[in-house]
């Protein structure tokens, strides 16, 4: 699962 | 992934779409600011830097590719196409867009979460998209009448942020530690700046009528 601080939204 | 971003990032593809649409089907680019567009062209440029460094999801790069491949098609036909560059309002597009870039660096570089090279453009971006459309509205409202694939394609781009708005509230209640109060932030401003465009557009829609913005 992506980290959620990572840029994972557009 | 949720319903709230995959929504929003439709929404977000169906204006660009629409916007493409009006230019290619009516070969004219009238009622678009080309600052506003190259605005958006920075935008993605500067946030999806990672996109050959940090892989996320085959549809995350994508999507990136189909952004930022069609807001520099957009600027190209609008500077270079001989046909679509005649309908340019080039005298009503006058916003001094290079003070937007400027403020919104200089407020990157003193507010990001990390003061590393990526980050502090992926701010600017976050920044950017937040005042970029202010060169369109003002145009809107130079121009008046205001032709309905270009108030569709503003409606759906302002949409798009709404949608983000919502992604951000679900994912605050169901991840421990997410925190994303720059794009939260700069999401609420960019979607304030649609606030009276929106009621103009509900006008228009119940009245039947065309859509104008008071000058």
């Amino acid at each position: 699962e992506v980290q959620s601080s990572a840029k994972d939204e557009l | 992934m949720n319903i709230f971003r995959f929504l929003g990032d439709m929404t977000h593809l169906i204006s660009i779409l629409i916007l493409l649409l009006k230019i290619y089907a009516t070969k004219s680019c009238s009622g678009i600011s080309l600052k506003t567009q190259e605005l958006y062209a920075l935008v993605f440029l500067a946030r999806y830097l990672d996109l050959f460094t940090d892989f996320i999801s085959v549809y995350n790069s994508v999507m990136k590719v189909v952004f930022i491949a069609s807001s520099l098609a957009i600027v190209w036909c609008m500077r270079r196409h001989r046909v679509v560059r005649r309908s340019y309002d080039k005298e009503l597009d006058t916003f001094r867009h290079y003070f937007l870039v400027a403020a919104c660096l200089a407020l990157a570089l003193l507010v990001q979460e990390k003061f590393t090279f990526l980050e502090v453009l992926w701010a600017f971006s976050i920044y950017l998209e937040a005042v970029a459309i202010l060169p369109q509205l003002v145009l809107l409202q130079r121009s008046g009448n205001v032709d309905n694939l270009t108030g569709q394609y503003v409606f759906f781009l302002g949409a798009y942020r709404a949608f983000y708005i919502l992604n951000w509230i679900y994912r605050y209640f169901t991840e421990t530690h997410f925190s994303r109060w720059i794009s939260c932030v700069s999401g609420l401003v960019q979607t304030a700046l649609y606030a009276d465009f929106f009621y103009y557009y509900f006008i228009s829609w119940k009245n039947n009528s065309k859509l104008q913005l008071p000058a």
